[in-house]
């Protein structure tokens, strides 16, 4: 009868290339094993592939035409509507509600305050080093630091030494120990960087790649008949050093293929370190308890294309882009409850060859999308669906755009079971 | 109801050729708005007008489009827009 928590997982700029989506190469037994006990959506996607749109979208649980928010430059607040965001209405429902790292996309299109006070409880918390991620940190073959996109690290020689997501999921698990013997319920947000560019991350994850078994993209080329309004010239990733010094021509000219298989290397090593920062703070809410009370929902803000059509990163409308990992944990419906003393959710350490891939626990094959996020939420924690919304709904504050996903977590055997709660 | 199983998705360009700012225009660059919408079938995309005053798409001026079977051509590599009846298709799955 308590009500249940939410960890709500953002990654940025994640693909489902994830073992539990079928992918063979990448590492990632953390996630899939929080997949194994939960509800994965083999079809999400979402609504505009680039951060601050996207998250402000499924934030609000409105469409970009709705936000009026399609680049960095506006708050939805003041150029919109008053929208209510996800967090808001989970505080005002009584729960407690806190950011670490990047939830909403920093900057004016939050506010410059992660839209708080109306979202948080607690002003945000935005990791130290997160500061470094842009300057010139990584050692290139000269011996020197440079800004580059690929960007493996010796953490003890970083500044600060440590990374931006390390800081986050410590931050996350002081929380979760405090919130642990709290009256009230909570919802943490936990936004990951990696693995948006640069691939800034600690070296020992390339091992997990030998270049010998990436494969490149298997369409590399722009297609033929691709209109040229619908290419993304991919302008970010020439703006790195390394990729500055290999002097591709602008728009279409393609990376060396040795490089390419470089980026895919090292896109790889980022979500396998992104997995192990998953796995340790889904094992410390294993140890605190709290597995059997709280709902887990894991995202991304969008795809990133890895050399498919000729392009890379996201900003376009192409399924690489806009594809996204979907994955919902709730305690009781999509898992039995953990016995006591059971782990749900131990750490696994991706280096470790013993580790099987585990499949996950349920599927649906539907399409859905990112702005079900709100309502879905909602209704899992037993808080009312915010209603949908009129249209146009530029005046109406609380109201949701994407469907309510509740459904899906109706299962039949565990309907039929007379020992499971709920 | 078909509607019920449709993801929908959009990005924004400022030219109909790729430029500087093609990946990520400011609101004011914002010359044409490609709106997608998928089913398990496929992927039909339009890129139509926008005015970044008024906030809004015009679809009888379409630039471009993109058709792509999910069975035939999981990859989208082949658009088959020119080869079909597009116009009609996205008349009749408008939201």
């Amino acid at each position: 009868t308590d009500a249940l928590n939410v960890l709500l997982i953002i990654v940025d700029d994640l693909r489902p290339s994830l073992g539990c989506y079928g992918d063979k190469l990448v590492r990632s037994p953390n996630i899939d094993q929080l997949a194994s006990h939960s509800l994965l959506f083999q079809n999400a996607f979402a609504q505009q592939a680039v951060c601050a749109p996207s998250r402000v979208s499924f934030l609000t649980g409105r469409r970009p035409d709705t936000t009026r928010l399609y680049d960095f430059n506006s708050y939805w607040r003041v150029h919109a509507g008053n929208f209510s965001t996800i967090p808001q209405y989970f505080k005002e429902n009584g729960y407690v509600t806190m950011s670490v790292g990047k939830v909403f996309h920093p900057g004016i299109s939050s506010n410059h305050t992660d839209d708080s006070p109306y979202s948080w409880s607690f002003p945000p918390y935005h990791p130290s080093s997160e500061k470094y991620e842009n300057t010139k940190t990584c050692r290139g073959p000269d011996g020197e630091l440079h800004a580059n996109l690929l960007c493996p690290v010796d953490v003890l020689d970083v500044p600060e030494g440590t990374l931006p997501d390390k800081q986050s999921t410590e931050q996350a698990i002081q929380l979760l120990e405090k919130m642990k013997t709290s009256a009230s319920p909570f919802f943490l947000a936990v936004g990951y960087h990696k693995p948006h560019i640069p691939f800034r991350y600690p070296k020992e994850f390339q091992k997990l790649y030998p270049l010998e078994n990436i494969t490149l993209a298997p369409d590399p080329e722009v297609p033929d008949g691709l209109p040229p309004v619908a290419y993304n010239p991919w302008m970010d990733i020439r703006q790195r050093e390394d990729v500055q010094a290999l002097n591709i021509s602008v728009p279409y000219g393609p990376i060396p293929v040795d490089f390419q298989r470089k980026i895919r290397q090292s896109y790889f090593a980022s979500v396998s370190y992104l997995d192990t920062q998953v796995g340790r703070l889904l094992s410390a809410l294993d140890d605190l308890q709290l597995a059997n009370s709280t709902i887990i929902a894991f995202t991304s803000d969008h795809g990133w294309a890895l050399g498919e059509h000729g392009e890379w990163a996201k900003y376009s409308n192409f399924d690489v882009a806009t594809h996204v990992p979907l994955i919902f944990y709730v305690p009781g419906r999509t898992a039995s409850l953990p016995e006591a003393g059971e782990k749900l959710f131990p750490y696994l350490d991706p280096f470790d060859s013993a580790s099987q891939l585990m499949e996950p626990g349920r599927q649906s094959m539907d399409l859905v999308e990112l702005v079900s996020l709100f309502p879905t939420l909602a209704g899992l924690a037993g808080l009312q669906v915010p209603p949908r919304c009129p249209v146009p709904s530029f005046h109406v504050e609380l109201c949701r755009e994407g469907k309510n996903l509740l459904k899906h977590f109706r299962f039949r055997d565990l309907e039929e079971d007379p020992y499971l709660p709920g | 109801n078909p509607r019920e199983l449709i993801a929908y998705s959009q990005y924004p360009r400022p030219s109909d050729i790729p430029q500087w700012n093609s990946d990520k225009p400011s609101l004011k660059d914002i010359k044409i708005m490609g709106y997608s919408i998928r089913t398990i079938d496929y992927r039909y995309t339009v890129w139509v007008g926008f005015n970044p005053d008024e906030f809004l798409a015009n679809f009888s001026d379409i630039h471009a489009g993109e058709l792509y079977f999910v069975d035939s051509d999981p990859l989208q590599d082949h658009n088959m827009y020119n080869d079909s009846q597009g116009g009609d298709l996205f008349q009749l799955l408008m939201p």
